[in-house]
């Protein structure tokens, strides 16, 4: 899944996602990926989340408008991440989630669970010649 | 924060280089931020990034892959999304169809499909020889595990189907662990 925010040189804000789901579901299946909240959110006065992990529960929680929810209320993007996927977390320990979440101003920050490897995330911005990768550790 | 214009997507690898032709067509005053979006994720789509976004990933137990894309403008808050999306490789393309082409926020299956091609989007197979030989491996080698079916007969943990669903009663001891489990998904989005 790839779920990606951008800002234009103006501060303005979107957000998207695209994913082709999970190996061998059951035909008619749908992801976390296109749900308003959970693949993906944004609200440009406040910021922007991208997530991807274990559709089915994920989706349970709206994870993104959960972080985006959380900046609203004061908490620094990674805080933010780390809240949504606690939640989840703590119905579902196994759970493999990776949340990603960028401020109004470019602040970012990013939380996960569950994975084998090692989720990351990347961005650029401002006059980066080169794209970033981060790791992120499981919580 | 490095500044603006700025990118910012879930994972490295194959998938950096969505960032970069989102960042560099955001250098070009005449692409906007959803713009932006819609080539990133384009890009995955068209690279099939690590097999989880686009054409020829991720099948079903048929065998068919399917796309699932939203988009999401910043300042009206309007969001259009695909689910279930068959024979279209560009679901992004399609979502941002719903969003600009409809007041509706998510429509799914043949008749997104339906909407995409009544939009210009070419209707194509997403069937690669991979996606074949991934699914005759799952099916023949490894006798339809994993998969997402529970109480049914016969045994999905141990064969493939066609399945006929079991008699649930709730005062069954497993009853609840099935509602909540520990277990993780077989395969992620």
């Amino acid at each position: 899944t790839i779920s990606l925010m951008a800002i234009d040189a103006a501060g303005i804000m979107a957000a998207g996602t695209s994913t082709n789901g999970a190996s061998f579901k059951v035909p008619g299946r749908v992801g976390d990926g296109p749900i308003t909240g959970s693949g993906s959110y944004v609200d440009g006065d406040v910021g922007a989340c991208g997530a991807t992990g274990d559709g089915d529960i994920m989706m349970r929680f709206l994870p993104c408008y959960q972080a985006v929810e959380n900046l609203r209320r004061g908490m620094n993007p990674e805080e933010a991440a780390y809240d949504a996927v606690l939640r989840m977390v703590r119905k579902y320990p196994a759970v493999a989630s990776g949340i990603v979440v960028v401020d109004k101003d470019g602040e970012h920050g990013a939380a996960a669970s569950g994975w084998g490897g090692t989720f990351t995330y990347a961005f650029r911005g401002g006059l980066m010649n080169a794209t970033n990768v981060v790791g992120v550790p499981n919580i | 924060s490095p500044g603006w214009p700025m990118v910012i997507n879930t994972w490295g690898g194959p998938f950096v280089n969505a960032t970069d032709a989102a960042y560099e067509a955001l250098l070009r005053r005449d692409v906007s931020a959803l713009d932006a979006v819609e080539i990133g994720c384009t890009v995955c789509e068209e690279n099939q990034c690590d097999g989880s976004v686009g054409f020829g990933g991720s099948p079903d137990e048929n065998c068919e892959t399917t796309l699932d894309a939203m988009i999401m403008d910043g300042v009206t808050m309007k969001s259009g999304a695909v689910a279930g999306l068959r024979r279209i490789k560009n679901a992004i393309g399609v979502a941002r169809a719903v969003l600009e082409y409809t007041s509706h926020t998510l429509l799914a299956g043949d008749l997104a499909t339906q909407f995409a091609i009544d939009n210009g989007f070419q209707e194509e197979n997403l069937t690669t020889d991979a996606t074949l030989a991934r699914c005759a491996t799952w099916r023949e080698g490894n006798n339809c595990q994993p998969n997402y079916r529970q109480n049914v007969s016969p045994d999905a943990s141990a064969g493939c189907g066609p399945y006929t669903p079991l008699a649930l009663d709730s005062s069954s001891p497993d009853y609840f662990g099935l509602i909540a489990p520990d277990a993780a998904q077989a395969s992620h989005d």
